[in-house]
């Protein structure tokens, strides 16, 4: 998980 | 959830408020970029893909499905209503929205998590929605004489995007999320995209005049 915004984001 | 994450998800939901608003209280859409919204609502289409395999929260779950709906009740009201679409500057809203969608389709497939669809649907949006505004910004340009309105839903993206970045920063040194340097450098692109704005609204605003962007 190093590329993307933090899923719990919206 | 830390303050400035809550404050961007609130100065968003704002953003979406004042443009319904706007839309149903003057029944115009003048001065709104279609291509905008459509790649809004198409961000969140993307985005949102884990509403149908992962609960969050009742919260993030909520909030999807208001961005989600109220993005496609603008394209809906933009393109269909009959008093609505009438009122819509089709003529200067002529920026080449398809091609934000192609790049961020190409850096999408290039640079994502896992090469999974749904790895691929979340970067692509988060590309997109950093250039999302620019057709927006375009025809708020050539406009020139922008509704207060207007003016303030483009402000309240901008500080959507601003508090995100303060959110980030927050959670770097509070948690370890360390290398997540796409949606940095996604999200400090589309800050910067309003930062011309924000400036000549502070100076409408300091003298009380109607916004004005140059030429």
């Amino acid at each position: 998980e190093c590329f993307s915004q933090p899923k719990d984001e919206l | 959830m830390n303050v400035f994450r809550f404050a961007g998800d609130m100065t968003h939901l704002f953003s979406v408020l004042v443009l319904l608003l706007k839309i149903y209280a003057t029944k115009s859409c003048s001065g709104i970029s279609l291509k905008t919204q459509e790649l809004y609502a198409l961000v969140f289409l993307t985005r949102y893909l884990d509403l149908l395999t992962d609960f969050i929260s009742l919260y993030n779950t909520v909030m999807k499905l208001v961005f989600i709906s109220s993005s496609l009740a603008i394209v809906w009201c933009m393109r269909a209503h009959p008093v609505v679409r009438r009122t819509y500057d089709k003529d200067q809203d002529t920026f080449r929205h398809y091609t934000l969608v192609a790049g961020s389709l190409v850096l999408a497939l290039l640079f994502h998590d896992r090469f999974t669809i749904r790895e691929v649907c979340w970067a692509f949006s988060i590309y997109l929605e950093a250039v999302a505004i620019l057709p927006q910004l375009v025809l708020l340009q050539r406009s020139r004489n922008v509704d207060n309105l207007t003016g303030q839903y483009v402000f309240f993206l901008g500080a959507y995007r601003a508090f995100y970045i303060l959110n980030w920063i927050y959670r770097y040194f509070t948690e370890q999320h360390f290398s997540r340097w796409i949606p940095w450098i996604a999200g400090l692109v589309q800050t910067g995209l309003y930062a011309d704005f924000f400036y000549y609204y502070y100076l409408s605003w300091k003298n009380n005049v109607k916004l004005q962007l140059p030429a």
